[in-house]
């Protein structure tokens, strides 16, 4: 893991999926992208919410969902307000 | 592929034959059950099939280059959609652009008082109690006063999918390539490395010869060489975005991906604007995957850093992107939340003004305007002049 400063993005990488990642198979660049929201805003997060939304879910559950999709997690940059995954297809 | 979580929602982008909308039900399950957001669907949550209800939902994606090659529910858009109908009710979906070309769909679901819960699958629908939830309680929507208006929360999403890469241009997305600008970069290293292949280094000691392969062959040292070469490191600069950070990945033997985390400007008070205001406290980001072969060029970027923040223009970015990837054509899509009423940003490339170059170097061929209930939708479609 890296930060540069107090408070800044830090970057964590999964250096075993990274380490021998083959892209020789890629051919189809266009994405599929999905984005749900569970409430308007994150200061409008609903009662019963954990007050960091879902923020507060640890990375090892997504990556059981992400397993459904065929990605991996390369790297992370952790934030204040939101957790960024870059993925292995 | 990228993941992005914010408190309140989720995003993820996947190429390839990744079935992502496979996680779906389990994307939904996890907001439920680890991160307590209601749910509607099942009276308990320890029944396996208790899935959040989400506040809204969005799907699109480009037409694909090989679409008989998908899987799963992503075979077709038709399939997509019925998948997408089965767990919510009210969604809809459109088709953007020309259907004998490039073309984009979009299936988005509106927010209403009731938030829109999902469906358990038809098979528990006879056994369990009826799926359409009662209506979920006032309590509840207290905490959700802003529904409908979204005022305090500022939401712009530009993507640019851009096919028929310059082939020449496209070749710094190669690990040859870059190794060779990184081996470039790292010239004192060089000569070190020679004093410590003949084992009389300096102190006698023989160099760990992995630092200098790591430095030039491994995916994230050369992400972050690439993104610096290509001019991506400068889309957003470090000199108005100091905390901003850009996690990048040059895969073998070719294709790139990047993530940024734009931390929102914070203004002293004196300096700030209703617009900045709605920003504070919010990050953005900036998310690139790069298929460079010339059989299947393909190069997306997507923000939603709001344009004109710190004085770029949504048009700028534009410029400044294409010109990264010199694409032969590309798809530009501005999805703007209408908190405020007013379509803020009404001409973002310059589309409404007739100027056939609103992209230097590039003739557009169509823009197309959707007005959906709280979201302006601009498309763009333009071909190299």
């Amino acid at each position: 893991s890296t930060s540069t400063s107090e408070g800044a993005p830090l970057l964590t990488i999964n250096h075993d999926v990274a380490a021998d990642l083959d892209s020789s198979n890629a051919f189809e660049g266009p994405e599929k992208l999905l984005e749900v929201w569970f409430a308007p805003s994150p200061s409008a997060l609903p009662a019963g919410a954990n007050e960091n939304g879902l923020l507060c879910v640890p990375s090892k559950t997504w990556e059981e969902m992400l397993q459904l999709v065929h990605c991996q997690v390369l790297s992370v940059v952790s934030s204040e307000h939101m957790d960024a995954y870059l993925l292995s297809e | 592929s990228s993941m992005f979580v914010f408190p309140h929602k989720l995003i993820l982008k996947t190429c390839g034959t990744t079935t992502l909308l496979l996680g779906l039900r389990r994307l939904l399950r996890i907001a439920a059950v680890d991160a307590g957001f209601p749910f509607h669907n099942v009276p308990e949550l320890k029944d396996e099939n208790a899935m959040a209800s989400p506040y809204r939902v969005f799907y699109s994606r480009k037409n694909f280059l090989f679409p008989d090659k998908q899987r799963g529910p992503h075979r077709s858009w038709n399939d997509e959609v019925k998948f997408l109908d089965n767990l919510f009710d009210g969604g809809s979906a459109y088709l953007v652009g020309k259907m004998n070309g490039d073309h984009w769909y979009l299936y988005i679901t509106t927010p209403d008082t009731e938030i829109t819960p999902p469906r358990t699958p038809n098979s528990e629908k006879e056994s369990s109690s009826p799926t359409r939830p009662a209506k979920i309680p006032t309590g509840l929507m207290s905490s959700f006063p802003q529904i409908h208006t979204g005022e305090d929360y500022q939401d712009e999403t530009l993507e640019i999918l851009m096919t028929d890469l310059d082939v020449e241009n496209a070749k710094q997305f190669y690990l040859s390539h870059a190794s060779a600008v990184a081996r470039e970069k790292i010239p004192a290293l060089d000569e070190t490395v020679d004093v410590f292949n003949n084992g009389t280094g300096p102190d006698g000691l023989q160099a760990p010869m992995t630092d200098i392969e790591q430095l030039t062959t491994e995916g994230h040292a050369l992400g972050t060489v690439v993104s610096d070469a290509c001019g991506l490191s400068e889309v957003y600069p470090s000199s108005k975005y100091p905390d901003a950070r850009i996690d990048a990945y040059l895969f073998s033997p070719c294709g790139f991906s990047a993530n940024a985390v734009i931390p929102a400007p914070v203004h002293a008070d004196a300096e700030v604007n209703d617009d900045v205001k709605k920003t504070a406290g919010v990050a953005h980001y900036f998310t690139v995957h790069v298929t460079p072969e010339p059989n299947c060029s393909f190069a997306s970027f997507e923000t939603n850093v709001p344009g004109g923040q710190n004085g770029r223009e949504t048009s700028e970015i534009v410029e400044h992107v294409v010109g990264i990837f010199k694409p032969g054509r590309f798809i530009i899509t501005l999805f703007e939340a209408k908190g405020t009423g007013e379509f803020r940003n009404p001409d973002p490339f310059g589309l409404r003004k007739n100027r056939t170059e609103a992209i230097a170097g590039y003739k557009r061929v169509d823009r197309i305007v959707h007005q959906f209930e709280d979201y302006d939708l601009v498309f763009g479609f333009f071909e190299r002049e």
